[in-house]
């Protein structure tokens, strides 16, 4: 039923192919999961994948056709998204404007707002797990972190999340977070469509919170309650945050209703920071320009 | 919920159930006759009492016997669990794996302790409580091959469908709902009794064909029901405007507009509902 | 969904549990919310 054609990449657990669906001719891509050298079995990440994406049909969540096993190995029919917006931002000669920003930044809340609807959070959320389809659709992708969300009695990792992208509170190690995480991770995402550089890019994990709160302030325990109950809280720098004015030099080309959004997903304390919906029925969404039509983004 | 990989895969008519079980029952029936026959063939040196001996073992379990048997084991996976202390819903994930591996595979060939291990190892793995299977094969004295040996087969007999949506979470949903709309007419402490007892019997459920039959919420409404029928019914009275005498079969339900708009329930059709399921895990 | 099964009334509800993790420092920290919790176990009844 499916052709593995060219191999496109290769990572810890899985290699990738682009393929063709037999029936009709569908372009396809064929993550073959490796499952030889893993001790426990099946990967946890291969697990996620496969239970998550089973569950959600979305635009702008990537679509997982089939799964069968080959050869004793598990492969993943998904939808062929031949680019991704960490692409689309490095290279230099793709100009794009603030309507195309502000479509890409709706579809990705939509995504996150699906996954979160359904009370499952992604925790990867970056650039290149954000893959654009031939018709200009930008898609979730990459649901190997991707959890429900935690019952209370339940302790999650905060060791997730690319680096860059990583929710203050995780890097405090909290354990019992929220949606939060994914929103953050997309504040620094629109941050760094606006930027065409990273935003926050720390070298490693102690730094990464000095790099955050460099540019975002040290929070206190009377902005976001019980933070210093953290043990990283008492070995950080004390940073103000950034004033209004200092914003708008920064992201030159913001709007103030972009940059309310921006601040708004970045907020600090996790029980402040706007929720997909909050988001979605920002100001920003309704104000000129109107976000580009998927089909002619670049 | 329509959306899920639990409906769409694992709902069943009673009828269809059936049809399952005596397929798969029939399949791997008719592949113990053909072995049997080969055996004959190729061992024509047998006496007669040699024969008799092996054809009165060599006979195929029935379908009800099956579904006897992973009932069974799938009891034991709950004690089992509970004795390696694993959360509840690791230990419901790992029974509705293990019933649903035997939907599409005959314990004549593959026998239930074969798969006993695998279930559950997946169910920590499903539901995010990773154990290492060094450890988990330690804890319940086995080896990581008798662990591991079966996965795939696993997976691939779930349909690569590893989402569950158990009763427990919407237990917890409706003792706060309870709690809203009788408000000041409910002692609390008798509520949380309500709510232990009902969790225990969840448990027992999961091991009925009710998983297949019903959705989770209409499973622990069945519970409290069965629990107490009289708070049961004040709610739906209150909640989805059910008639006084709770009868189903009175015409129609005297249920506000305003009730039917915002919720959108038929109260004496998911009262019927509630009765069958009672029925079906009683 | 604009026509939720539901109020979310979390004055109303006596969940010691619930509570009890709501005043822990390190839940507060995290961003836990009870309402969040309260909101998905009434998705899970009413779905």
């Amino acid at each position: 039923e499916y052709s593995k054609e060219k191999k496109v990449g290769e990572g810890t657990y899985a290699v990738v192919y682009v393929g063709t669906k037999q029936s009709d001719e569908r372009r396809i891509a064929i993550k073959e999961i490796k499952t030889s050298g893993f001790k426990d079995g099946l990967d946890m990440s291969a697990i996620r994948e496969v239970k998550y994406l089973q569950e959600m049909q979305h635009v702008n969540v990537i679509e997982l056709i089939d799964v069968f096993m080959a050869q004793n190995n598990l492969n993943l029919v998904l939808e062929f998204l031949p680019a991704d917006l960490e692409m689309i931002i490095k290279d230099t000669s793709i100009l794009f404007t603030q309507a195309d920003i502000k479509s890409w930044l709706l579809m990705t809340l939509r995504g996150v707002h699906h996954c979160h609807r359904n009370f499952i959070l992604h925790r990867d959320l970056k650039p290149n797990n954000l893959l654009l389809a031939l018709d200009g659709q930008l898609k979730l992708a990459d649901f190997g972190l991707a959890r429900n969300m935690g019952s209370p009695q339940e302790s999650l990792t905060s060791n997730v999340v690319t680096r860059w992208y990583r929710a203050p509170e995780l890097l405090f190690g909290a354990r019992h977070y929220t949606g939060a995480v994914d929103i953050w991770s997309v504040g620094i995402i629109f941050a760094e469509l606006m930027l065409r550089i990273p935003y926050l890019p720390g070298k490693d994990d102690i730094d990464q919170i000095d790099v955050t709160f460099r540019a975002l302030g040290t929070p206190t325990d009377r902005d976001w309650p019980e933070i210093s109950t953290f043990g990283a809280y008492n070995k950080i720098q004390v940073y103000p945050p950034p004033s209004r004015e200092e914003l708008r030099r920064r992201f030159i080309a913001a709007t103030e209703n972009a940059l309310d959004l921006m601040s708004g997903m970045l907020t600090m304390n996790p029980h402040k920071r706007l929720s997909p919906i909050q988001c979605l029925t920002s100001e920003y969404f309704v104000e000129l320009p109107e976000p580009t039509a998927p089909s002619e983004l670049p | 919920y329509r959306h899920s990989t639990q409906y769409r895969n694992w709902s069943f008519t009673p009828e269809r159930l059936d049809q399952i079980r005596t397929e798969v029952n029939a399949s791997a029936s008719a592949r113990v006759e053909e072995t049997l026959k080969h055996f004959f063939e190729s061992h024509p040196d047998l006496s007669r009492e040699e024969e008799e001996a092996v054809a009165s073992k060599a006979v195929p379990v029935t379908t009800h016997e099956e579904l006897l048997l992973v009932n069974y084991f799938a009891r034991m996976i709950i004690s089992f669990a509970g004795k390696m202390n694993l959360p509840t819903e690791v230990a419901a994930t790992a029974v509705a794996f293990f019933r649903r591996f035997f939907l599409s595979n005959s314990v004549m060939d593959l026998p239930p302790k074969e798969v006993f291990h695998t279930t559950l190892f997946f169910a920590c793995k499903t539901e995010n409580y990773f154990i290492g299977v060094d450890s988990f094969a330690k804890k319940a004295k086995t080896t990581t091959e008798a662990v591991l040996k079966h996965e795939f087969k696993l997976l691939e007999s779930l349909n690569f469908t590893l989402m569950n949506h158990h009763p427990y979470k919407a237990l917890h949903g409706f003792f706060l709902d309870i709690q809203n709309v009788l408000s000041g007419r409910v002692d609390m402490q008798y509520m949380g009794q309500v709510y232990t007892n009902c969790k225990k019997s969840i448990s027992d459920a999961l091991l009925t064909d009710a998983v297949y039959f019903f959705t989770p919420p209409q499973i622990t409404l069945a519970i409290l029901l069965m629990e107490d029928e009289a708070l049961m019914m004040r709610y739906m009275q209150l909640k989805f405007g059910l008639q006084q005498d709770g009868d189903a079969s009175a015409g129609q339900p005297s249920q506000s507009s305003e009730q039917q708009l915002a919720n959108g329930i038929n109260a004496s059709k998911l009262l019927e509902v509630v009765k069958n399921c009672k029925s079906v895990i009683s | 969904d604009l026509h939720k099964r539901y109020v979310l009334a979390e004055s109303q509800y006596d969940d010691p549990f619930i509570k009890s993790l709501q005043t822990k420092k390190e839940y507060i920290a995290s961003g836990f919310r009870a309402d969040l919790v309260y909101d998905r176990m009434l998705t899970e009844a009413f779905m």
